[in-house]
């Protein structure tokens, strides 16, 4: 049997807010770590990668592996019947056919259980090869949301330039064009608003605004993002989950035609 | 600008 807890829906509604409208279905692979869930986007330029930690639920139990496979926008409108703060449960059988998803009120009065039927997706993992990252970079994750919603209204791709006195986003097209630069602060009282850049070696990559704007609906979930770059290699968006994990976006750049 | 496909850098384990 499976079962995993958290007191409060806010966690698991941001969570698939963040994937479902990049991914249309995955597989949510339990074991008694945790909860891993890897899939890439309909078009096969980025990828998913979600880890959820069971000691980061309040309750969990997994007696064998399992595997569910899901369509992320059903789960989704399930997880809209949620309030905030309900505790929210999800069950399932050992290869059961279907996932129970409970919800419980503060208050204990109202008690609300939604079933949905488990898909069966032959997703093939694939092998992400530990890396030395050239540059990464950590800021607040509002300000990526912005600079990426932005420079996607001048063209549909981001240069990143990474050196040690900043990281620049640029992007041009018919509207004109659009740098915005951020340098590293030094003395910032709150850790969650500092822009820190940890480079080997600078870098200049390309990305498509579209999909950095569908890996910003992550921001609810983390004031800081990380970005991890390297030539000719994909960009890393991560967002920490607090006290649970963390979701990944992989991103394959663009390039010279 | 052409893009990549992330199957060209991370092969199925």
């Amino acid at each position: 049997m499976f079962e995993a807890r958290l007191n409060n829906a806010t966690t698991l509604k941001k969570i698939l807010d963040a994937i479902k409208d990049l991914l249309n279905e995955g597989t949510f692979d339990c074991s008694d770590s945790g909860i891993q869930l890897q899939a890439m986007d309909n078009s096969h330029v980025s990828l998913v990668s979600l880890t959820l930690r069971s000691d980061g639920f309040d309750k969990f139990r997994c007696d064998r592996n399992l595997s569910m496979g899901m369509n992320l926008g059903s789960m989704a409108k399930i997880l809209k019947c949620a309030n905030n703060d309900d505790t929210v449960t999800i069950k399932a059988q050992d290869n059961a056919d279907t996932v129970t998803f409970m919800f419980e009120s503060q208050n204990q009065e109202k008690v609300s259980d939604y079933e949905m039927k488990l898909m069966n997706l032959d997703q093939e993992h694939l092998g992400i090869p530990e890396t030395d990252y050239s540059c990464v970079v950590r800021m607040p994750a509002m300000e990526f949301a912005r600079i990426c919603r932005d420079l996607a209204q001048f063209s549909e791709s981001v240069v990143i330039c990474c050196t040690k006195e900043g990281v620049k986003f640029s992007a041009s097209g018919d509207v004109g064009s659009a740098n915005v630069k951020l340098a590293q602060t030094f003395n910032v009282d709150k850790e969650e608003e500092a822009i820190v850049i940890e480079m080997q070696e600078p870098v200049v990559l390309t990305f498509a605004c579209r999909y950095l704007n569908a890996f910003t609906k992550a921001t609810p979930l983390s004031n800081q993002v990380q970005l991890s770059m390297s030539a000719d290699v994909p960009l890393v968006v991560e967002y920490r989950i607090a006290e649970l994990g963390h979701i990944r976006y992989y991103l394959a750049p663009k390039i010279e035609d | 600008m052409a893009q990549r496909s992330i199957t060209s850098f991370f092969k199925p384990a």
